[in-house]
C-alpha cells in the first residue's frame, strides 16, 4: 500500500464532486490577505455573486466542454493569424460554431471583482490570461447589452472617465491587442473584439480610474467601454485581460507591479482562490515556486499568449515514452480560460493508454463530449487514481491533484480530464 | 498548440513574471 500511495491518489469518490455550498471562510491564506490581492471565484460556483441569479442555470458538463472547444478554436485562430497574417481560419471556425453566448470566454471561467470610475463601481469581470483588452458593458447601450448581475457602468456618472482620441498611440495599439483595426467615431477611438463564436464587444476605447484594491488605484487605465455586446458572458460585467500585449492589465500596471502577478484557482467551485499583483514581499510562500522560461518557439514568442515548453508526462510515477519533438512541433500555452488541457494526439494516446492500464479494475462508461476515458464509480466508496505529472523546461514538475485529473459531476461518469488536439502539428 | 487548462491548474500557485519572461508553479497555493 505504500507503493500505491507513491503512484496513486487514494480518495473518496465524493471528493471528486463539487459542493453546493460556499465554504470560502476556510480558505484564508497569507497570500490572499495581501493588500494587492483579489478574490477569485468560479463563475458558476456558490461563492460567485453571478451564481445567485437562480434564473440562470449552471451549464451541464457537456455544454461546458462544447464551449471549451470553441475557446480552443479561438486560441488556434489567433495563433494562426499571428504566424500567418491571415484570418481565414478564424472565419471558418466562427461559421462552424453554434454558440453565440460568449461561451468562448464564458465556459469554465473564474471571476474577480474590481472597481471602475469615480465614485467606484464594483464590477465582476471574467479573469482571462488568454486575452488582452479589459472591457465592460457601458451605458448607453447603443447596440445591445446582455443581462448582467451588477448594474451596467455609466461613464456619465464618473468624474474620471475620458475618451481616447483616434490618432493616439493607445488607439493604434488596438490591432495587436484585438486582432481588429481601430475605428473612429467623432474622433473618439472605437475598439472591437470578436471571440470566435460570434460573441463580441464593440464600443469606445476609453480611460478610467481602475481600483484593484483600496491601496492599488490606477488613473488613466485604458479599457473598452462596450456599447454593443453580443453574447451573455454568463452575467459577468465583462472581461479582465491578463495577456502579454501592451494593452493588457499587467502591461498597463507594469510601473507598479513590473508585469508580475500570480493566481490560484480553487480545487472546487465552493472555495475561493486569489489573484495577486506584484511580488510577494513576505517570506516563505514563494520559496517553493519553480520557474520555467516563457517559450521562445516561433509563433508563441511574439504572441500575447503565455507560451510554455512541455518536456514530458508521467503517469503513476513512470515517465511516458514520448519523443521530445511531439511537444516542440506546435508548442504549448497556459490559459486560465481553457478548462481541459489539450495535448498533441501522440502524447494524449500515450497518456490515455498508461492511465487506462492502471485503471483497468474499474468499469468504463460512455464518453463525455471531448473526454473519452470515463469510469463508473457508482459501486465504489473510494478509488485509487494514478498520479499524473506534467514536466516543463527547466525540470519543473507540476503534479496534478485528483480534481485536476478527473472531471465529473456525477460518480457514474468520472472522466480523465485531458483531451487531444486534432494533429501533432497544431 | 497544446494548452495547459484551468482544471489542471487547480490549487497551484501560478506565477507570471512578465519582466523575467518566466512562469512559476508551486503546489498547494490555495
Amino acid at each position: 500500500s505504500q507503493d500505491l500511495q507513491h503512484t496513486h491518489h487514494v480518495l473518496h469518490v465524493n471528493s471528486l464532486l463539487p459542493s453546493a455550498v460556499c465554504n470560502s471562510s476556510t480558505q484564508v491564506s497569507a497570500l490572499h490577505k495581501k493588500k494587492s490581492s483579489l478574490q477569485v471565484v468560479h463563475k458558476h460556483g456558490p461563492c460567485s455573486q453571478l451564481h445567485q441569479d437562480k434564473a440562470k442555470k449552471t451549464p451541464r458538463n457537456a455544454d461546458t466542454l462544447f464551449q471549451d472547444q470553441a475557446r480552443v478554436r479561438y486560441i488556434r485562430s489567433r495563433l494562426a493569424k499571428n504566424s500567418a497574417g491571415s484570418s481565414d481560419m478564424k472565419e471558418t471556425d466562427a461559421a462552424n460554431l453554434l454558440a453565440k453566448d460568449g461561451s468562448v470566454v464564458g465556459s469554465g471561467d473564474y471571476v474577480v471583482t474590481v472597481g471602475l470610475g469615480s465614485p467606484k463601481k464594483q464590477l465582476s469581470l471574467i479573469f482571462d490570461t488568454g486575452s488582452d483588452i479589459t472591457w465592460t458593458q457601458c451605458q448607453p447601450c447603443d447596440g445591445y447589452c446582455y443581462d448582467q448581475m451588477e448594474t451596467i457602468f455609466d461613464p456619465s456618472k464618473s468624474s474620471t472617465y475620458s475618451n481616447i482620441s483616434c490618432d493616439s498611440a493607445l488607439c493604434n495599439s488596438l490591432l495587436s491587442a484585438t486582432g481588429n483595426s481601430l475605428d473612429c467615431s467623432l474622433s473618439a477611438c472605437v475598439y472591437g473584439i470578436q471571440y470566435g463564436d460570434s460573441s463580441s464587444s464593440v464600443g469606445l476605447f476609453s480611460k478610467e480610474r481602475l481600483t484593484l484594491t483600496s491601496t492599488d488605484v490606477f488613473d488613466g487605465f485604458a479599457f473598452g467601454c462596450g456599447q454593443n455586446n453580443q453574447g451573455t458572458f454568463s452575467g459577468a460585467a465583462g472581461l479582465l485581460g491578463l495577456g502579454r500585449d501592451n494593452l493588457s492589465l499587467p502591461s498597463q500596471t507594469a510601473r507598479k507591479y513590473n508585469k508580475f502577478f500570480s493566481y490560484c484557482l480553487p480545487s472546487s467551485p465552493s472555495l475561493t482562490g486569489f489573484l495577486t499583483f506584484g511580488k510577494d514581499s513576505g517570506k516563505g510562500s514563494s520559496k517553493s515556486v519553480k520557474f520555467t522560461p516563457l517559450s521562445r518557439a516561433a509563433g508563441l514568442q511574439d504572441s500575447s499568449f503565455y507560451g510554455l515548453d512541455i518536456t514530458g508526462i508521467s503517469v503513476g510515477g513512470r515517465r511516458l515514452s514520448i519523443s521530445a519533438s511531439v511537444f516542440t512541433t506546435a508548442g504549448a500555452i497556459i490559459d486560465s480560460g481553457t478548462v481541459i488541457t489539450r495535448l498533441p494526439p501522440t502524447a494524449y494516446a500515450a497518456l490515455r493508454s498508461a492511465f487506462r492500464q492502471r485503471m483497468s479494475q474499474y468499469p468504463m462508461t460512455d464518453s463525455l463530449s471531448i473526454l473519452d476515458t470515463c469510469y463508473d464509480f457508482s459501486n465504489y466508496k473510494s478509488v485509487s487514481i494514478p498520479k499524473i505529472s506534467i514536466f516543463f523546461r527547466g525540470n519543473v514538475e507540476v503534479k496534478i491533484i485528483p480534481v485536476g485529473t478527473m472531471y465529473s459531476d456525477t460518480v457514474s461518469q468520472v472522466c480523465l480530464a485531458f483531451a487531444a488536439n486534432d494533429d501533432d502539428g497544431e | 498548440v497544446a494548452i495547459f487548462g484551468n482544471t489542471q491548474q487547480k490549487t497551484l500557485q501560478v506565477v507570471h513574471d512578465g519582466a523575467g519572461r518566466r512562469l512559476g508553479f508551486s503546489a498547494g497555493g490555495c
